[in-house]
This record gives structure tokens, C-alpha cells and sequence, in this order.
């Protein structure tokens, strides 16, 4: 099975080798080179792609726009990913109008609440629906992907909904951890942990 | 030195009992019981807060308000940090609003764009300010901490010059690699591995 900080980083390569093949002339591109550009050893960059089959030549290097393509395919970003979104607040919209998604194939075609003041208005070209339309939503248009975007004292209730209706995977900015059935995929994205550990950093440094 | 993995649990802890003193009537809570609800092992637990010193009593477990106060000073959430937020777009309006920041001691005190139509307009409580005015913003306040919410290219120049006048440590927001002097922090939230790694589950699981 594949190290999940091998998944992870294949993200990496892949925005790498995308602005590469948009921005430089350069067709070919060493292990080492691409490693260099995201502070990954070569080592690490060949032995990630190993995983996954054969590519580039040895001593020669990879094909920027070949190799940017297979991990795309790795990915499923070559793909599209229909998902809808709930909680239409403040980090919600902000995740709505970003235009960086669709580059992966992310489209968030429904959004949800259950404040009746944000149900019918517009976020980006989407119209807010109730979460009564969830079930209908999920299973007309046969969607996987759901963004949890709601405060934590409701998201259990929310995913556990959903998951009835069919959600296969969740992506969940909620402080809060989810229990999910083992066949549910959840990525917690959890914000206060990246400025805590900031603040602990800074606050040592500046006792020392 | 105290592995990274540490100090990330950290603040994990500090919000579960943070919940407990604040919700529940709980006064003792044992490693185990604080471990299950994070699903992080009660060995684990113990081995993350010996690095700082002795805790609680063996047999009998932790007093649910004194390690919180114990982890809160450790991270030093127990202290304000003031800091500013450059790129007054969707994400940066959405941190600004945010009130989950207050409990942890951030507090943006000032926003900053390039942008002639945002400048002046009001997000929060906070008017939108000039980039020309951050080295007097920084001097003046003592500003050491930065979160930065522009679009990858101009990143690296806006940290170079914030660098320059006094900040310390940096939150970023824009998926770029950002080259720093050894004595700044730097924490990088790609917000795009997340969902990327959800997708090629999804996708994984779909083709299998
Ligand atoms: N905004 C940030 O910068 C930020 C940072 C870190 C974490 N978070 C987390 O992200 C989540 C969203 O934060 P926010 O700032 O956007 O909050 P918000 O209050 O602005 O938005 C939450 C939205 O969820 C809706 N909602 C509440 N209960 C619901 C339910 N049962 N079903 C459907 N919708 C429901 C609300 O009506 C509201 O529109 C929260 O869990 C928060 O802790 C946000
Ligand atoms: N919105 C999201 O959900 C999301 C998700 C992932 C990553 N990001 C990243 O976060 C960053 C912000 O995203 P956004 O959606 O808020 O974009 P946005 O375009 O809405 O906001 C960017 C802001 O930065 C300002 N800006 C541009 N150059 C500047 C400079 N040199 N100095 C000061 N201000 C400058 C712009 O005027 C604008 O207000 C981007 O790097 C983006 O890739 C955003």
C-alpha cells in the first residue's frame, strides 16, 4: 500500500510540472530539478513516482507535459468531481468563488443551509437551497463529494444525513471529529492547528 | 528537540478540554478517556505531554481545567498576537470574520491590499489599508505575525518586503513555495492537497 505522504505529495508535483508546462519553455525535467523547486530530495521525487510505474529515462529526465499528465490521471483530477457544499458562511463562499478548484475538477454544483435568511440568495452564480433539498439533490444528480463548512455542533448530524443519502467522501473544515462508517472518506481541514503551532513557535522564540 | 507530530496534538488536546471545562461537569479525565476522543492513543498522550513536564497523577489522570491552562500557556494562546493580514479577497475576508481566532489570542488588527477598489472599504471592523503603509503599521503596532491571502505570484515579494520591516512568522494561504531567512517561521495551508488527496481516494475506490 502507498505511504499517504506519498499521496500527498503528488499534489505538489503536479502544480509544479502544470506551471512549468503553462509558463517555461522547458520540455524536460530531472528528478532532481523538480525536487529542488518544492525542497523534496530526488531520492524521495523518484522513489514517489516508483510507486505508481515506469516514467521519464533514466539520465534523460521527464517529459514535463507527459509526466504532468500521468499524475493528473493518478490523481483522477483529469477527471470531473461534481460535490455540493453545506453552510454558506463566511469560509463557505469563500471556497464557492475560488476559481483555483476547477483546475482539479472540483465543481460544486449545490449549496446548502438552514438559515431561511441565506436560503434563495446568491453565492457566485449558485442560489443557496435548504437543507430539505438534500436528499433530492444527491441523488439526482449522483453526487460523492460533499464540503462541510458548518460550526461543530451540528456537522455530525449533517454528515450523518448525507451519508445516508449516498456522500462517499467529505471534506470537513469543522473543529470537530467526525464518526463516520469505514467506507466514508474524511479529510479534516483543521485551521487552528496550522496557527497554533505558529503561535507556539513564536511564543518559544521570543522566551528564549 | 520535541517531534513536530507533538506539538500539532497539542493544540487537539487544548480544544478538546476546552469543551469538556466549558461544557461538561467533568473534572478529572484520564489519558485514555482524553486520547478516545481524539482517537489518539493513550500511551501517546502521556508521551506528548512528558516532553513538557509531569502532569496529573498516575492512576487517577489530569485535571480537566489545569492542563488546559498547563497546554494554553505551553502554546502560549494564553498571551494576545496581534498580526496583520495582507489580500482582502474571499479567504482573507473569511479569517477576518472568523471568532474562533479570538480564543487562541489572534487578533488581526490591520488588512492590507494593492487593490484602489478595496482599499478604504471596511471588512469587520477593520478598514482596508495600503500596502504602502505596512512599515509604518508594523513599526508602530510591533507587529510580528502575518497571514498572507494574496495570489501566488506577488507571495514571495510581499514576504520579502514584510520580512524586511520586522515580521517574524507567517501564515500562508497562497500555493507557493516561499523562500525564507532561517530565523522566520513560515506555515504553508494548501488548501488544495486536501481536496486533491479526497479526489484520488474517491477516484481509486470508483475504478476498483
Ligand atoms: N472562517 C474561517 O476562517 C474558519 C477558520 C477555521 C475554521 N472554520 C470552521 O469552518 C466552519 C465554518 O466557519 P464560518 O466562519 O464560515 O462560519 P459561519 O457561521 O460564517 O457559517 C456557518 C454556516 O453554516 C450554516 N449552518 C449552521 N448549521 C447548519 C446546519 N445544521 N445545516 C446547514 N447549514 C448550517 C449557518 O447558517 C452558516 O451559514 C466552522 O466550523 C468553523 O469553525 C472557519
Ligand atoms: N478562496 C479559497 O477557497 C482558496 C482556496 C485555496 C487557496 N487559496 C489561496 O489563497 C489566496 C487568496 O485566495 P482568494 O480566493 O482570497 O483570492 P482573491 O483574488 O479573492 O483575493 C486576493 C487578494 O489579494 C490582493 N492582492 C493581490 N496582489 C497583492 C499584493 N501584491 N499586495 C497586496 N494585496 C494583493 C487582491 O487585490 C485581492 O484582494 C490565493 O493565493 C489562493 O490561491 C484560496
Amino acid at each position: 500500500s502507498i505511504p499517504s505522504a506519498t499521496i500527498e505529495r503528488l499534489p505538489l508535483y503536479y502544480r509544479c510540472l502544470d506551471k512549468m508546462a503553462t509558463f517555461e519553455e522547458t520540455e524536460v525535467v530531472s528528478s532532481k530539478n523538480l525536487g529542488g523547486r518544492l525542497g523534496i530530495p530526488s531520492t524521495q521525487v523518484r522513489k514517489d513516482l516508483s510507486y505508481y510505474g515506469e516514467f521519464g529515462r533514466r539520465g534523460v529526465g521527464y517529459n514535463v507535459k507527459d509526466l504532468k499528465k500521468s499524475i493528473g490521471k493518478i490523481l483522477g483530477v483529469d477527471k470531473k468531481w461534481p460535490a455540493i457544499l453545506i453552510g454558506a458562511g463566511n469560509l463557505g463562499r469563500a471556497l464557492i468563488n475560488y476559481t483555483g478548484f476547477s483546475k482539479i475538477g472540483l465543481e460544486i454544483s449545490d449549496i446548502f443551509d438552514n438559515d431561511l435568511n441565506k436560503i434563495g440568495n446568491r453565492v457566485g452564480s449558485i442560489q443557496v437551497k435548504s437543507v430539505n433539498k438534500l436528499e433530492e439533490t444527491i441523488n439526482e444528480k449522483d453526487i460523492n463529494l460533499a464540503i462541510i463548512t458548518v460550526p461543530s455542533d451540528p456537522a455530525q448530524e449533517v454528515v450523518d444525513e448525507i451519508i445516508e443519502y449516498g456522500i462517499k467522501a467529505i471534506w470537513n473544515f469543522s473543529p470537530t471529529r467526525l464518526y463516520v462508517p469505514d467506507d466514508i472518506f474524511v479529510r479534516n481541514e483543521d485551521l487552528a492547528v496550522g496557527i497554533v503551532s505558529l503561535i507556539y513557535h513564536l511564543s518559544w522564540k521570543i522566551q528564549n
